[in-house]
C-alpha cells in the first residue's frame, strides 16, 4: 500500500518546444519534433556546423494500462497500477527519455582553433515511462 | 548546408526573449558544451586549411541514430584542390577519439644559418586551451607541398622535422629529430608528420612549448630551401596552409559546476 498524501501535480510543460498536436486530447507518451537552432542563437561566427540539430522531446501520458509500445519499466508499470487505483496517493509516472544520441559539433574557438567534438546525451531517441 | 534535419528548420525561439534570458540561455547551452564564454574568433582565418579538413572529418561521420561512439565509413571528401585531405588513418584516430582540434600555426620564421648555411623553417602552436581531462591520443603535422617545374627534376629531398628543446639567440636551438623521410621534388600534396609524443609533452608541460622546425637537404646534403622546395607557407594559399591536428580522448568524467 502507498502512504503519504496526495499532491496536485501539474506537468512542467517546457516553453518554446514545437509541438506538432493542437489538441487537448491526452496522447500516450511518445517523441515529439523539437529543433534546437544554433543559428536563432546567432551563433554562426563561431559553430561551423551543424546549424541546429533535431532534438525531440518526450510528453504524454503514462497511464492505465501502459502499453508494451510505451517502454515503461516493471516500476512504472506498478505506479501506474497504484495510481490507477488510488490517485491521490502516488502521481502517475513520468514520460521521459530512454534512450538518448549524441551529436557532434564543430566549432572555432577565441584562436580560431577549430574543435570537432562528440557530445552525449543530446537527441531523444526513445520516450519511455518512469 | 549542414542542418542534420531539414524537416525542422524553423525557428525554435518562440517568444522573444528579455535580455537576462537570453544570456541565461545561451549560458546553460555553453555550459553544456563545456565552454565558460562564447568564443570570439578571428575571421581571416575562417578559409584555411585547417576548418576545411576538419569539415572533412565532419562530414564524414555518420549522423545516425546510433552515436554511443563514432562510427562510419569513411567516405573521402575531394576539395576543389584534388586529393582528399583527412586521411584513412585519420579515420581510425577518429573511431577513438572523443575530441579533435586543429590548431593554427602561430609563427612562421624561414631562416638561415650562417655560416652553415642551413635553411629551415619554423612553427608554434598553442596547446594550452586543452580542456581538462582529455589526453592526446594522436596528433599530426600537416604541411602542403607544391609541384615545382624546375630545377630539380627526378630528384629527391630528405624533410625532417624537429621538436625545438632550448633556444639559443647567438646559435642553433636544440633540436630532437621528431621524423624524416625522403620525398620526390616533384612530389605534391599533404605531407603529414606524426607529432603525438610530442603533443603529450607539450600539454603536459605548456612552457616547453618551443614549437616545431622543418629542414630539407638535398641527396648530396645541401641545405633546401621550403620554399624553394615547394612548401606552402604564410604568404600561400589559405586553403594550403600547415596546421595540427590532435585528438584526444576524454580521461574523466565531465561534471558541470555548481552554478
Amino acid at each position: 500500500s502507498a502512504t503519504g498524501g496526495g499532491k496536485q501535480r501539474n506537468p512542467n510543460r517546457s516553453k518554446g518546444a514545437k509541438k506538432n498536436s493542437s489538441t487537448d486530447q491526452k496522447q500516450a507518451c511518445k517523441k515529439h519534433e523539437l529543433y534546437v537552432s544554433f543559428r536563432d542563437l546567432g551563433w554562426q561566427d563561431w559553430i561551423i556546423a551543424p546549424e541546429g540539430y533535431a532534438a525531440y522531446y518526450c510528453e504524454g501520458e503514462c497511464a492505465f494500462p501502459l502499453n508494451s509500445y510505451m517502454n515503461a519499466t516493471n516500476h512504472a508499470i506498478v505506479q501506474t497500477l497504484v495510481h490507477f487505483i488510488n490517485p491521490e496517493t502516488v502521481p502517475k509516472p513520468c514520460c521521459a527519455p530512454t534512450q538518448l544520441n549524441a551529436i557532434s559539433v564543430l566549432y572555432f574557438d577565441d584562436s580560431s582553433n577549430v574543435i570537432l567534438k562528440k557530445y552525449r546525451n543530446m537527441v531523444v531517441r526513445a520516450c519511455g515511462c518512469h | 548546408n549542414f542542418t542534420l534535419d531539414n524537416e525542422f528548420h524553423s525557428s525554435f525561439i518562440h517568444r522573444r526573449l528579455k535580455s537576462q534570458e537570453r544570456r541565461e540561455m545561451q549560458r546553460e547551452i555553453l555550459s553544456i558544451l563545456g565552454l565558460p564564454h562564447r568564443p570570439r574568433p578571428h575571421l581571416h582565418g575562417k578559409h584555411n586549411a585547417a576548418p576545411m579538413f576538419m569539415l572533412d572529418l565532419y562530414n564524414a561521420m555518420s549522423t545516425d541514430g546510433d552515436e554511443d561512439r563514432y562510427s562510419y565509413p569513411y567516405k573521402p571528401v575531394f576539395t576543389t584542390q584534388g586529393p582528399p585531405i583527412a586521411s584513412l588513418q585519420d579515420n581510425n584516430f577518429l573511431n577513438d577519439a572523443d575530441m579533435v582540434m586543429s590548431f593554427v600555426n602561430l609563427v612562421e620564421h624561414d631562416k638561415e644559418f650562417l655560416p652553415v648555411r642551413r635553411h629551415h623553417r619554423e612553427f608554434k602552436f598553442d596547446l594550452s586551451r586543452i580542456p581538462e581531462g582529455e589526453a592526446v591520443t594522436a596528433a599530426e603535422f600537416r604541411i602542403y607541398k607544391d609541384f615545382i617545374h624546375e630545377r630539380y627534376d627526378n630528384e629527391t629531398f630528405r624533410i625532417s622535422i624537429y621538436q625545438v628543446l632550448e633556444e639559443h639567440s647567438d646559435r642553433e636551438s636544440d633540436l630532437f629529430l621528431l621524423d624524416s623521410r625522403v620525398i620526390w621534388a616533384a612530389e605534391e600534396g599533404w605531407l603529414v608528420f606524426d607529432v603525438t609524443a610530442t603533443s603529450n609533452h607539450w600539454v603536459l608541460n605548456p612552457g616547453r612549448n618551443l614549437g616545431l622546425q622543418l629542414a630539407l637537404d638535398s641527396t648530396n646534403g645541401e641545405s633546401i630551401s621550403p620554399r624553394t622546395a615547394g612548401l606552402v607557407g604564410r604568404s600561400g594559399p589559405q586553403n594550403k596552409q600547415p596546421f595540427m591536428v590532435a585528438f584526444f580522448k576524454a580521461t574523466e568524467v565531465h561534471l558541470r559546476s555548481i552554478r
